[in-house]
């Protein structure tokens, strides 16, 4: 009677040995068939990453260049296969970024090279690669997690841009500020048409979900603010905008209700521990133009205090939101030709571009700071749901 | 030691020459 008896985990080497006319099926089950909704939420975050760099300690192991390239290129073609198949869906991107970042901090992790392995136990040094100088192919999966940023960037734009309007400039929390009177009645009978609007809450709920989509895929916290700092200044962008194009937009009470929109927002950055990733300042030209609806705006005295206020404004911005400006009672008045004449004066010597609109499109270049994972290679384990049976544990 | 002992650079192409060496051929011709 043959009795497997498991080894114990100190006798792994933390290396996965695998046949070279496996290496397609290998990237078939683990890249391309993988379903990040599926068998991947249970797996532990990194794990496609971690399995792909322990088969590649292999190869560099028993010194075959050719079998540690072909490994490589086919991780690689694969990722962007899978991307270029399912670039659209939100969950499938984040997944692939989180893991393409984790493979590449592997890379550096297991070098070899010093300044990476600072943080490194004993025993992850004995795992560092022993034949080959990767530093060619790092540079390659990190240009390869940048194209993943983008359209993960672009995925995260397309969901949120038609809530953006809705939730952040037409839809009132704030009951009776608008002037319009209060429509009890008519929001009770009009429910079905409501359905279809989003309000800041529909945006709130999207934001929290892609951040722990990205928290569940093990996304580097780094990451995950530079993605929050984006989104952030797109919802800014687009709501500027469209205030600038829109008359119905400038009046004291939308100001009022911007700058509770914004307060929403930075309420969720502190309830996620974000409010150190740059993404509240991406909202300043937005809080300003709010500001500049709720400030007097007739004496030299609140035009000084306006050119003030506005640093995040462009001078044609300031003037477009003073001549859209819309009285919604009669307490209040239009802004004078004179007035805005005075402003202009003031701002004549600011050097700036005449840009009325802000780049919606405009994306931060990315940064993929090192982080080392003190995991132990030798003590992963790989779930029977993986269909990796062919892979063995050396 | 692991860090001082010399490797082999493997000189890498770039993603898009990388493109050119589908190893999808099959699958992908129609």
């Amino acid at each position: 009677h043959p009795v497997n008896i498991p080894r114990r985990e100190k006798d792994f080497q933390g290396m996965l040995e695998y046949k070279k006319e496996d290496e397609l099926k290998l990237v078939k089950n683990l890249i391309l068939e993988l379903k990040p909704r599926g068998v991947a939420v249970n797996l532990i975050p990194g794990l496609p990453a971690y399995i792909l760099f322990m088969c590649l300690r292999h190869a560099d192991y028993v010194n075959d260049d050719q079998k540690v390239r072909t490994l490589l290129t086919s991780t690689i073609n694969s990722i962007k296969k899978i991307l270029k198949k399912r670039g659209d869906d939100f969950e499938t991107v984040s997944f692939w970024l989180a893991n393409t970042c984790r493979f590449l901090h592997c890379l550096k992790q297991y070098s070899g090279d010093e300044a990476f392995m600072k943080h490194n136990t004993s025993r992850q040094n004995e795992h560092c690669l022993s034949n080959f100088d990767l530093a060619e192919y790092r540079q390659v999966i990190s240009d390869l997690a940048i194209q993943i940023y983008q359209q993960l960037i672009k995925c995260m734009e397309n969901i949120l841009q038609p809530m953006i309007v809705s939730g952040m400039l037409e839809h009132e929390t704030i009951q009776g500020v608008s002037g319009v009177k209060p429509t009890g009645l008519r929001k009770r009978t009009s429910s079905i048409a409501d359905e279809g609007t989003y309000t800041l809450d529909s945006i709130l709920r999207q934001l929290s979900a892609f951040h722990s989509t990205m928290c569940q895929h093990g996304t580097d916290p780094e990451l995950i603010k530079q993605v929050v700092k984006q989104q952030f200044y797109i919802i800014g962008a687009v709501t500027l905008n469209n205030l600038l194009l829109r008359k119905d937009m400038c009046s004291w009470s939308k100001g009022m209700q911007i700058r509770y929109n914004v307060s929403q927002l930075e309420e969720w950055l502190r309830d996620k521990g974000l409010m150190v990733c740059g993404a509240k300042e991406t909202l300043e030209p937005l809080i300003q133009a709010a500001q500049l609806l709720q400030v007097k705006k007739k004496t030299d005295e609140d035009a000084e205090a306006i050119c003030s206020m506005c640093q995040a404004l462009t001078t044609a911005q300031i003037v477009k939101v003073l001549n859209l400006y819309t009285p919604v009672n009669e307490f209040e008045e239009r802004v004078s030709v004179a007035f805005i004449r005075t402003i202009q004066t003031r701002l004549r010597d600011r050097c700036e571009s005449p840009q009325l609109l802000m780049d919606t499109k405009m994306i931060y270049p990315v940064t993929f700071p090192f982080s080392p994972s003190s995991l132990a290679l030798e003590t992963i384990q790989i779930p029977s749901s993986l269909n990796l049976a062919f892979l063995t544990r050396v | 030691r692991t860090s001082s002992r010399p490797r082999i650079l493997l000189k890498a192409p770039t993603l898009a020459e990388m493109e050119e060496m589908n190893i999808f051929e099959e699958e992908d011709s129609p």
